[in-house]
């Protein structure tokens, strides 16, 4: 799984 | 807290500035998206934060008059390079997506995890360690702890929500710090000062 995730974190 | 403690006390014994540093770096290379997207308000503010309080935190360490007097430069040696080139390699080899801010999001992921060492060495070599150092240390421990129930909760609510380099990295994060956890749980019980076991 190469999707990248949203990087919605800090 | 450390820069409230720091500015308070115009003492930083037992701070190290590599850690500091190393932290500054995670932040600048992992919240360059502030140029380009748009999370949240709360989001956009801790990013700020986090960059300007480490900045301001590393100003006072090299640079205060009084501050800087009290900075244990000869204990506070790790090899910082050790952390950092590796990091780099992997965030080269293991990313989701191989773009320049993509891989420097990744390096600061894996780096992050990594970057309180020479902190928990340098708090090793300190006989006392300063009341305040020691809770900076357990809240910055303890808020990263706090994510891994917030994944979970995110992986149980959200349909697909699932990032495992963040995970793995987030985790042993927190592994390093359990040995510092009990020493701190240990002092606190005792009503003793916090020394960690050479």
């Amino acid at each position: 799984g190469n999707t990248k995730p949203p990087h919605d974190e800090l | 807290v450390l820069l409230l403690k720091i500015h308070a006390t115009k003492n930083c014994s037992g701070v190290s500035l590599k850690t500091q540093e190393l932290y500054a770096i995670v932040f600048v290379t992992r919240y360059l998206d502030l140029l380009f997207s748009f999370i949240s308000l709360y989001n956009t503010i801790m990013k700020l934060i986090f960059i300007g309080s480490s900045a301001c935190i590393i100003w006072y360490i090299r640079f205060h008059r009084v501050v800087s007097q009290t900075y244990d430069r000869e204990q506070d040696t790790f090899r910082v390079i050790f952390l950092i080139l590796p990091c780099l390699l992997l965030g080269i080899f293991i990313n989701h997506e191989f773009t320049i801010t993509e891989i420097l999001w990744t390096f600061s992921i894996y780096l992050e995890a990594v970057a309180i060492l020479p902190q928990l060495v340098l708090l090793q070599r300190t006989k006392n360690v300063d009341t305040l150092t020691g809770n900076y240390v357990f809240l910055l421990g303890g808020y990263r702890a706090l994510y891994l129930l917030n994944w979970i909760y995110r992986f149980l609510t959200e349909p697909g929500y699932r990032q495992w380099i963040v995970w793995i990295s987030g985790t042993i994060q927190t592994a390093i710090y359990c040995d510092f956890f009990y020493y701190y749980f240990q002092s606190w019980r005792r009503n003793e000062k916090l020394s960690l076991p050479s």
